[in-house]
């Protein structure tokens, strides 16, 4: 199971902007 | 062309648009001991973007209360400060009744930001991090 550490990174990094 | 560092004075938005410009700011919060606040604002940011297909709906719970652990729980936390106790109420409420809405941070992350905007962001315009960047 996802740790709740990595669900919040992989959530974070989600909203961040791609790299242009 | 503008340069980045430059654009990033204009707006908060324009710095939290740039990875490099985040990265800085990032950093320079770090310092201050407020880094929880950035982290925090794209969490909801992430939160909200999150789709709502089936199956996800676990996935947004067990993420609706890391996020509410990890930043509203604690009263002596940064962003637990800044928050209102009318909408951490609201938040607490909401996850109890396992009522998981895509906007339930929606007004945390936006009193965080005016946080930002009237303090941090200008901070950060004068810090050394900033200027020596620049």
């Amino acid at each position: 199971i996802d740790s709740e550490d990595d669900l919040l990174q992989e959530c974070i990094s989600s909203a961040m902007p791609k790299k242009k | 062309p503008t340069p980045p560092y430059l654009k990033w004075a204009e707006s908060l938005h324009s710095l939290l648009d740039d990875q490099d410009g985040i990265h800085l700011f990032r950093k320079f919060l770090k310092q201050e001991d407020c880094a929880d606040m950035l982290d925090f604002w794209f969490a909801c940011s992430g939160f909200r973007k999150l789709e709502a297909n089936e199956g996800n709906e676990e996935k947004k719970v067990k993420l609706a209360k890391a996020i509410y652990k990890k930043f509203i729980l604690d009263n002596n936390g940064i962003v637990s400060r800044q928050i209102k106790p009318a909408t951490k109420c609201f938040i607490k409420d909401s996850l109890m009744r396992l009522h998981i809405d895509p906007a339930m941070f929606d007004q945390a992350q936006a009193e965080i930001q005016t946080m930002m905007e009237e303090n941090t962001y200008p901070l950060f315009l004068k810090s050394d991090t900033y200027l020596e960047y620049a």
